[in-house]
């Protein structure tokens, strides 16, 4: 499994145009200014995932990881949706297609909707399929900004725990 | 499960070992289990040192040295049973050049088991991605576009009113 | 007591109002008193919007927009009356290029009135530098010695036995 | 005022070997590779004027400040030394005499003494009179490594009172 392309709409700082990004296989590098992005970008693929804490993705509410915009640049959105392709040909996923899609929408009073392949599921429904490919939000696989020094920072007992799910 | 857990805690420690004195040439490293006799009543105390020094704890480590031994263990864990992908946000904010490379090296190797989706600001990592993406912020919104890509394609990303 | 405070308040926006918009072309900045009759019962909110945003609560910036907006209010103050001398860590850390050298310009300027002693990674910090001081890890311990230094100094300094 | 020189020994990682660096006045970068010792350099000058706060030293406790090693390259240090000298020529500080030298030493029962310009005096007759020269270890002129983030987390009651002590 990995992640072959993003789609995101109106999602913090991405605007009422569909984005789209097509990513390889191995080793991707995202680089520009500060500010322009990026963090918001890798925030989009946990967003997708199901990640439901707002403040880790450094935002108050929900509301605030939906586009809004100065008057005159661009009207703010109603609502952000991204969509997620993940490349299944190895079927870790336990879905039987070679390509699941998983989108996720919330509009403004914080009404969320999940979609599989386009059919309407519950969270606990993608989390779970997720959880069977070692795929999860809150992962040792997930660094944000700033918080690599907290990794060592964990007790005995957490570490433990890690390698206790790994097993 | 005593002896899942141990056969697990030790195939990791082996990796976090041969991983640390990759990253960090001439140190060494180890895990230690608070209770051996009954690990689940105890944690796991992570030890490493740099060449020619002996850690106390890992808190009296500098920046560089905790973001190298931070990775050592993320690494370590990749190795035994890797997930689908990885996505980090600037971890080398931390490393000198030679440790930033030495840390893109590795994840080159790892990422023919794996993803990994990385923000970088250093050079040295960025010369050894498959895939650079680019991200800029245009006419009141963030678009993105693949470095390899030609003009007209950023055009079609960033144009217009967001 | 009052008066004191607000001339205070006053000249110290007015240096950061200009000093983020050099560091940050094309945004603004400003100081709200929570309490402007009775300034004393409140305190002092920060806005500041890089070109082209508008930036809700501080929180909601980058790590690089934090790190400008943080060092805007540091010379703003500096400007006002500066401190003997700043002793910074990697304060270029979650910086880009751009931005560096913008701070280091800047920093330069500063360092007429205060002395300015920076750890940093970043070339682009470096070569704005009156004077450079390397540090090194050898023969089990730490030793310093100046850039411009010949090899005899490095040795007398950091040679043999520590 | 500003550093003109600083001489170390026996503080954190700097061993027996008295360890001496002349400052220039203004714009100074101190460069070497990680875990070279870059920040106990910057960590020698706080602890130089007075810092109490051993963890913000990065240390457990006092005694972690002072130098201790592997067995072989080198003896572990009984105590730690730092000595600042500060060019007073703008009498910034209250006392008459173009450098001020300010020594602090600790010994491994956490017992410390304080010398000016040669003299023993108490810890609160050098914090006062570096405070007089706008010098402290807290200050908002420190900015210690990782934390430059922390400085507009600062709540607004805080920002208040740094302009009040300032003005
Ligand atoms: N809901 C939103 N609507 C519009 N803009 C938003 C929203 N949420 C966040 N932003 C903007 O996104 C920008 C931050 O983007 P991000 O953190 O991804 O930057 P970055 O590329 O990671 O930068 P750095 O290199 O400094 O870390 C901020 O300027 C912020 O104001
Ligand atoms: N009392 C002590 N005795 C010996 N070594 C010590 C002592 N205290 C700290 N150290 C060592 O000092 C080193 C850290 O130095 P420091 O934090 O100054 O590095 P740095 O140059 O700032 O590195 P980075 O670029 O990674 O931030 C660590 O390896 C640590 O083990
Ligand atoms: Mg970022
Ligand atoms: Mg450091």
């Amino acid at each position: 499994v990995y992640i072959k392309k993003i789609a995101i709409r109106g999602f913090k700082s991405f605007g009422n145009r569909k984005v789209t990004v097509n990513f390889s296989k191995g080793f991707v590098v995202v680089v520009g200014p500060n500010g322009s992005g990026k963090s918001n970008l890798l925030d989009a693929i946990r967003f997708g995932i199901g990640m439901l804490s707002a403040k880790s993705m450094r935002a108050g509410s929900f509301s605030d990881l939906i586009f809004y915009s100065k008057s005159g640049s661009g009207r703010a959105a109603k609502y952000a949706a991204v969509s997620l392709y993940l490349d299944n040909t190895d079927r870790r996923i336990p879905v039987n297609s070679d390509t699941v899609i998983i989108t996720r929408q919330i509009d403004l009073d914080g009404k969320g909707v999940y979609r599989l392949n386009g059919r309407t599921v519950s969270r606990s429904q993608i989390v779970d399929l997720l959880e069977a490919a070692g795929i999860s939000p809150d992962g040792y696989n997930m660094i944000p900004q700033g918080e690599i020094l907290e990794v060592i920072r964990k007790g005995p007992v957490e570490i433990r725990r890690l390698f206790e799910n790994i097993a | 499960k005593r002896n899942t857990f141990l056969s697990t805690f030790y195939a990791i420690e082996k990796n976090f070992k041969q991983i640390f004195s990759s990253l960090s040439p001439g140190g060494n490293a180890r895990f230690v289990l608070e209770n051996p006799l009954d690990p689940f009543s105890g944690g796991v105390i992570i030890e490493a040192s740099p060449a020619g020094k002996e850690i106390k704890r890992l808190e009296l480590m500098s920046g560089g040295e905790k973001s190298i031994t931070s990775l050592a263990l993320i690494f370590a864990i990749q190795q035994y049973h890797p997930a689908p992908f990885y996505i980090m946000d600037e971890i080398d904010a931390f490393l000198d050049e030679q440790n930033s490379s030495r840390v893109a090296d590795l994840i080159k190797e790892l990422s023919r088991t794996s993803q990994f989706i990385v923000v970088s600001l250093k050079k040295a990592t960025m010369k050894k991605a498959d895939q650079i993406i680019g991200v800029t912020y245009m006419n009141g919104s963030s678009c993105v576009f693949s470095i390899d890509a030609n003009l007209k394609q950023l055009e079609e990303q960033c144009g217009g009113e967001g």
